[in-house]
């Protein structure tokens, strides 16, 4: 399924997901 | 309007939504999440970067290289803090209505670890491996050359070994979800998600 790096990073890491921001506000 | 006591200081509102795509409430909205993130640790109206981290993982410690870069691009003086201006600008980015460009330029800037100017393999070996490591899983060195190998094959297309920013520009349009993260829906309905931006606010939209 994440046969390409950036899809496993952009998919994977929590770090890059911002939308964390706007939860449980 | 300007130094009311309750926003932040010589910020303009109406200036933060003209040079950016959210409305004068959205903007007070963002207001009302960034007092909230500002002043969870240390109530300075500033976000430091425990208090990014606090958001983004639940916890005011640790080492994480994506949460390093993400508030390095939000901290545009580097000063080591976030502005409610720079909040805005980086949160701008994120729009489902932003340009792409600056969405692919941004992503470019937070793979780009060491700030070369490419984005490298040391950097996305880095990036996959620490995410390996957070994920307690295992995948064997092969493995792991063999997908950077792959992706570099796609992406590195004068085959430098680096991923230059005209050449992340053309991959991304080729694998457009690679930008997921770089839409936030939140954005576009901030008003909703913060309503007591209304007990404040000053001016309807």
């Amino acid at each position: 399924k994440f046969f390409n790096a950036f899809e496993f990073i952009s998919s994977m890491s929590s770090g890059f997901d911002l939308s964390s921001l706007f939860e449980n506000k | 309007r300007q130094n009311s006591p309750r926003t932040c200081q010589y910020v303009d509102l109406a200036r933060l939504a003209h040079d950016s795509p959210f409305s004068v409430n959205e903007v007070e909205a963002l207001y009302e999440l960034f007092k909230k993130l500002s002043c969870s640790i240390i109530d300075d109206m500033l976000i430091h970067k425990e208090e990014l981290r606090l958001a983004l993982f639940q916890a005011p410690y640790g080492e994480n290289i994506f949460l390093d870069r993400v508030f390095d691009l939000f901290d545009e003086k580097k000063n080591g803090v976030i502005e409610f201006e720079e909040f805005i600008h980086a949160l701008s980015v994120f729009h489902p209505n932003a340009p792409i460009e600056e969405k692919i330029d941004f992503a470019f800037r937070l793979y780009d670890l060491r700030q070369t100017g490419f984005i490298e393999r040391e950097e996305v070996q880095q990036m996959v491996a620490t995410i390996l490591m957070e994920s307690d899983m295992t995948l064997s060195d092969e493995l792991l050359n063999l997908i950077i190998d792959k992706t570099f094959a796609d992406a590195d297309s004068d085959k430098d070994g680096k991923i230059s920013k005209a050449e992340w520009k053309a991959y991304v349009l080729k694998h457009p979800s690679l930008l997921k993260n770089m839409t936030l829906p939140y954005l576009k309905d901030v008003t909703t998600a913060f309503p007591s931006f209304i007990f404040n606010t000053e001016v309807e939209d």
